[in-house]
């Protein structure tokens, strides 16, 4: 439906101006590499499954998503490394890592290997922009580009709640996906406060400063 | 509580 559609496309999108951004200004200044890294692990442990994806929609998503994100990594990490500020780029991962780590053990649907990994990516992905939203507070402005990004990525999910809602009411068959939703309204709210600068600042064309 | 079988979102 539109909504995921949307979502889709508007995380597309995120990518796309992040990769923009770091080429345009030849710098990664001011974007998680934490983040960066852990959207990887979102991705590689959510698309396990891609090898027998059955829909062509999805598929190319994935490989795109993946590639994508390679992509980044790699100019972060090679390319653009000088402009990579690890003193700012401070958040503990490793909370992360064990809060989606210990949700995906404790309430995956099944204990397959996928559904394991699965719920490990959802919870992961939900929390996974903490460390780039903590950077922003510490340096307390960012470029409009990465405001951009970070807008798009919230996007997203947060059009993805419309989309369970919806789907919720057209497809009698259609089972509540409990772990992606949960995560996902999570997700959002982490973004609410973002959203609101984002919408007041730098809708009126400032520039994007926390107060 | 459903189960999350159906991968269907990405």
């Amino acid at each position: 439906n539109i909504f995921r559609v949307l979502g889709d496309f508007s995380h597309l999108a995120s990518i796309f101006i992040l990769l923009h951004k770091i080429q345009q200004l030849k710098s990664c200044s001011g974007i998680s590499f934490k983040s960066q890294v852990l959207y990887m692990l979102v991705y590689i442990t959510r698309y396990l499954d891609l090898p027998w994806t059955s829909s062509p929609y999805n598929f190319i998503f994935k490989v795109l998503f993946i590639s994508s994100e390679l992509y980044i990594i790699y100019l972060m990490a090679r390319a653009y490394k000088p402009t990579n500020d690890p003193n700012l780029d401070t958040f503990h991962v490793e909370f992360l890592l064990g809060f989606a780590g210990l949700l995906a053990l404790l309430f995956p649907y099944k204990y397959t290997i996928l559904e394991v990994f699965w719920a490990f990516s959802i919870w992961l992905e939900s929390v996974a922009i903490l460390p780039q939203l903590f950077m922003l507070q510490r340096t307390g402005e960012a470029e409009a580009m990465t405001a951009h990004y970070i807008a798009a990525l919230g996007m997203y999910r947060a059009l993805y709640i419309p989309n369970w809602i919806y789907r919720y009411f057209s497809e009698p068959t259609h089972k509540v996906d409990t772990i992606a939703v949960t995560a996902g309204i999570l997700q959002t709210i982490l973004y609410s406060d973002f959203f609101w600068i984002y919408y007041t600042k730098v809708m009126r064309g400032e520039k994007f400063k926390l107060p | 509580v459903a189960d999350g079988g159906s991968k269907d979102e990405l």
